[in-house]
């Protein structure tokens, strides 16, 4: 563990908590894509299972593994059941189908092994990647958010810009070690953000609300 | 550098 990492995972929980504050406290999920939550929860599901098969790494590992299923989950749950009239699937159009199928053949092309666990960890990874699409499709749609939900993004986007520090970090002081699946799917999903970054720097932290050029 | 799965990331 290094601080780079520390801190990203740090602010993925960050992340997580400011959507549940933002969901609880407005008493809606609007401007919240439900497909990327659903997304995530896909995601953690398939990365995760290795917590069955005995690859014990650490409790802080374990824990947070846990808390990234349950709280996605619980996030589902807040959306489509409890603030459900204030989700509005009419915004939230992008076509998951674009994104689960080339990521389910990017998987079966490129993974580590040929095996049930790795090619589903291979898919959890490059669908982590492109699984805020829906999200920033959506901001795009409506071309402004709720302050509190451009937090929730920008925590989003500093865990994944943090991954990389700690890929040069590791690689320098783990005798060249490289998970070129990890770093290639890593770069990509920290590009998505960068649109979003310019106007969250721009407006947002300069008290301004979040709306982007008509 | 060779390719390994790094088992200790999120």
């Amino acid at each position: 563990m290094n601080l780079f990492r520390l801190v990203a995972d740090l602010s993925h929980l960050a992340s997580i908590f400011i959507l549940l504050h933002k969901i609880q406290t407005t008493r809606s999920c609007r401007g919240i894509s439900i497909k990327t939550q659903l997304l995530y929860v896909l995601v953690f599901v398939t990365r995760y299972l290795d917590l069955f098969t005995g690859d014990f790494v650490s409790i802080y590992n374990s824990v947070m593994k846990l808390f990234f299923i349950g709280s996605s989950c619980y996030i589902i749950y807040l959306m489509r059941i409890k603030y459900k009239p204030t989700n509005d699937p009419s915004i939230d159009t992008f076509r998951l189908e674009y994104i689960l199928g080339p990521t389910a053949v990017l998987a079966l092309i490129f993974n580590y092994k040929f095996t049930f666990l790795e090619v589903l960890w291979a898919f959890s990874i490059y669908l982590e990647a492109v699984a805020i699409l829906p999200q920033l499709f959506m901001l795009q749609r409506t071309g402004e958010a709720e302050t509190i939900t451009t937090h929730y993004l920008a925590a989003l986007g500093i865990y994944r810009g943090l991954y990389i520090p700690n890929w040069i970090y590791r690689y320098f002081t783990e005798g060249g070690a490289i998970d070129p699946i990890a770093v290639v799917a890593g770069i990509v999903q920290t590009a998505l953000y960068v649109d979003f970054f310019y106007v969250y720097f721009t407006k947002v932290l300069q008290g301004q609300k979040f709306e982007l050029p008509a | 550098a060779e390719p390994v799965r790094v088992k200790d990331e999120l």
